[in-house]
């Protein structure tokens, strides 16, 4: 099993939408 | 020049080192239940204060391994009862969901709670503030409870007394919600004087047993959930560092995405902030109303859940990976045979091991000016860097299902262990069907 982790998810916007089935990625979730 | 803006990052060293000034910027406005998170070992945490001995870049690194060791395991022991489903979904398919996963083995360990980010919630009545360690790879929201009848580890805050809290109830063992804990946690339910009793076990030993309980859940003052189930801890030993212990944001019906799903929909995110950064958030809710299943968000790019593999982590598709702009040649069955999973608590990414020679093999190339350094651990591509102040390095980004492309950060390529020692943020399985 690979396993996308904490250190690589950092300042990403990262959306679970679990209803819907999907993952979402988005930039500057930080700010 | 354009092939250097456009393929590599630029940037001071400086960026990359942690910092020790926490200056979060005004709230702004965000859709939904916002709760702020933190970097435990980053400027803005409460909970090495006090003289607590941070722990080293390597004690974080074996952890980790203990993590991954521990996911790996649970992962092949579920598809190994996934498998035995198979000649039972054609008569019965809604049965043979409920059974894969009231069939998970009680002997395998689940993910340790490394724990690099928490958030804080308020629980009981009247409300008391807990720190909780932020874990999408596992599901039971657990906390220290006195009496501790046999043992409490040390944590910053009040351990919660649900003697005191007029709204706390013991969950019974003949319950429905006390079967459930046997695939929230991996281990079967007991039962002291009708009262439900849990018990979850980590990779590295770490554990917590206590009383299933409910109470009143607190996320924000609009966000109030009454008969919160949770894990009222009595016993509990393991690296959760000061923290009151662990809020489960995985798959399993008892975890607190499926227990507040009549408001939120099923819907959450987040923010990680890098060892520097003050500003994480973690948001339940799109903000649109509830059972949002088709949610649009600008400028997020996304991709489908890979259920097929399993109903307790979070699956996903990786269909390659590009370093400084060129696409690594890695045949997508590498990522498919293997399959991967996204985790909070995971810190750095584990990649076939196919992938991560491929991986590094380009990083190196473009990092060949670098003055190379000792492996740390389980890092084994790493600079000594302690002579520049800026440096460029190669963007990496992942190609993910669904034509969703996303482009790592530079804090999600290197990790420092100071600025003599600076490492790809990467590491391969032992081979590529682990």
């Amino acid at each position: 099993i690979g396993i996308f982790g904490n250190i690589q998810q950092q300042t990403l916007e990262v959306v679970y939408d679990v209803a819907g089935g999907q993952l979402g990625f988005g930039y500057k979730g930080c700010s | 020049k354009e092939t250097i803006q456009s393929h590599f990052h630029t940037l001071q060293l400086t960026s990359l080192l942690p910092s020790s000034s926490c200056n979060p910027a005004t709230k702004g406005k965000r859709r939904g239940a916002s709760l702020e998170v933190v970097n435990r070992q980053g400027p803005c945490t409460q909970l090495n204060q006090k003289g607590a001995k941070a722990p080293t870049l390597t004690e974080i690194l074996a952890h980790d391994q203990a993590r991954v060791d521990s996911i790996q395991a649970r992962v092949t022991d579920q598809s190994y009862d996934l498998f035995k489903k198979k000649d039972k979904k054609s008569s019965n398919k809604k049965k043979s969901v409920k059974d894969s996963k009231a069939n998970l083995p009680a002997k395998s360990g689940l993910p340790l709670g490394t724990g690099n980010y928490i958030v804080n919630v308020g629980l009981g009545t009247p409300k008391k503030d807990l720190s909780l360690i932020f874990d999408t790879g596992s599901d039971l929201t657990w906390t220290q409870c006195q009496p501790c009848v046999k043992s409490c580890y040390a944590q910053q805050q009040p351990i919660f007394d649900p003697s005191a809290s007029k709204t706390y109830s013991n969950i019974s063992c003949t319950s429905t919600a006390c079967s459930g804990l046997k695939s929230a946690t991996g281990n079967s339910p007991g039962c002291s004087s009708s009262n439900c009793v849990y018990g979850i076990q980590y990779g590295d030993s770490s554990f917590s047993v206590g009383f299933f309980a409910k109470d009143k859940l607190t996320l924000t003052q609009k966000d109030v959930f009454d008969g919160f189930m949770f894990g009222c801890g009595q016993n509990n030993r393991g690296l959760f560092g000061k923290t009151a212990g662990l809020i489960g944001l995985g798959r399993d019906p008892l975890s607190i995405v499926q227990q507040t799903a009549q408001k939120f929909g099923k819907y959450f995110s987040y923010c990680l902030p890098t060892s520097r950064g003050s500003n994480g958030h973690l948001t339940f809710g799109n903000g649109n109303g509830v059972k949002t299943s088709k949610a649009v968000k600008n400028g997020i790019t996304f991709t489908p859940f890979a259920s097929s593999q399993g109903a307790t982590f979070y699956f996903i598709d990786v269909l390659g990976i590009s370093v400084g702009g060129k696409a690594l040649s890695i045949s997508p069955m590498v990522f498919q045979n293997a399959g991967t999973i996204i985790d909070s608590g995971t810190v750095i990414t584990r990649l076939p091991s196919t992938a991560y020679g491929s991986l590094k093999s380009s990083f190196k190339q473009f990092m060949s000016k670098y003055p190379t350094a000792p492996a740390l651990s389980l890092l084994d591509t790493c600079y000594d860097l302690s002579n520049y102040t800026s440096i460029s390095i190669p963007k990496i980004s992942f190609n993910f299902n669904g034509n969703a492309n996303v482009e790592l950060d530079p804090n999600g390529i290197l990790i420092t262990n100071g600025a003599s020692q600076v490492c790809l943020a990467f590491a391969g399985n032992g081979d590529d069907d682990s």
